[in-house]
């Protein structure tokens, strides 16, 4: 149910 | 190199019990601030971060930065050896391949000395915003944990709904649909078990309990939890220890 967002698309690998 | 010695194995042994299934290789940075972890699981849904602090240890020296690659399972595996009262020394050179564990009773009359090789591992690390959250609830975290198990039973994404009457925790499933909501009640003579609720702006979300069922394995590091919440912006679990914590962060799921 609902699409899964990833984390990636809220913080940025350093 | 480094050298650690924490009073009671305990702190170590509960760390990885609680995110052993979420991530299953990963590096054990070591600096002047204490030891730090920071992993995603496969799936780059969830993040744990951890941090013990040098306040936290008897002893700690660590003289240049020392990343411990390790695999969890066979962590867990050497640390099955260790009673949780023993004091725990972990100690490994500057360019390690192992990582020396000794195990020592409180009567002082047994020493456990372990070896695990180490693996070396090419993590990226996240930048992690300061947020200002929209909502922050202080729970007893046995209460979370119940929650999120009871939920799971239904369904696998649970809504979480922050407003001024309080949290409320629901789900729809094939079998039929629940909700949990929960009132502030701070307790003044026991403030573990009361709720806190603290809100900027309502907030409402969507999870998996998959995830958070699995973060809820950390219960044993505190008798509290913090979750932290914001429209649109990954869910912040965090367990607080005496000198640390294990914070986990879960993106949202949109839509049916």
């Amino acid at each position: 149910t609902g699409h899964q967002f990833i984390l990636t698309e809220y913080f940025c690998f350093l | 190199m480094l050298e650690a010695r924490l009073e009671q194995s305990s702190v170590l042994k509960k760390v990885v019990d609680a995110i052993k299934d979420l991530v299953q290789d990963c590096n054990f940075d070591c600096n002047d601030s204490g030891i730090q972890l920071q992993a995603m699981d496969n799936s780059h849904v969830a993040l744990v971060a951890m941090h013990l602090k040098t306040e936290g240890f008897a002893l700690y020296r660590c003289d240049r930065n020392i990343a411990l690659g390790i695999n969890l399972v066979s962590l867990q595996k050497v640390l099955r050896a260790a009673q949780n009262e023993d004091v725990m020394t972990l100690k490994a050179e500057d360019s390690p391949d192992a990582l020396s564990l000794v195990f020592e009773n409180s009567e002082n009359d047994r020493i456990s000395e372990y070896d695990l090789k180490l693996m070396d591992i090419d993590q990226e690390h996240l930048g992690i915003p300061e947020t200002e959250y929209g909502a922050t609830v202080k729970m007893p975290s046995a209460e979370f944990q119940r929650i999120c198990r009871d939920l799971s039973l239904l369904s696998e994404s649970v809504a979480i709904e922050a407003t001024k009457e309080g949290i409320k925790f629901s789900c729809t499933g094939d079998i039929g649909k629940g909700a949990v909501t929960l009132r502030q009640n701070p307790n003044v003579e026991k403030p573990e078990l009361g709720t806190t609720i603290e809100l900027q702006e309502p907030v409402a979300l969507t999870f998996s309990l998959k995830y958070l069922v699995n973060f809820c394995k950390a219960s044993g590091l505190s008798n509290t939890v913090t979750i932290s919440l914001s429209n649109e912006v990954p869910l912040l679990i965090e367990y607080e220890m005496e000198h640390g914590y294990v914070r986990f962060y879960l993106a949202p799921k949109i839509g049916d």
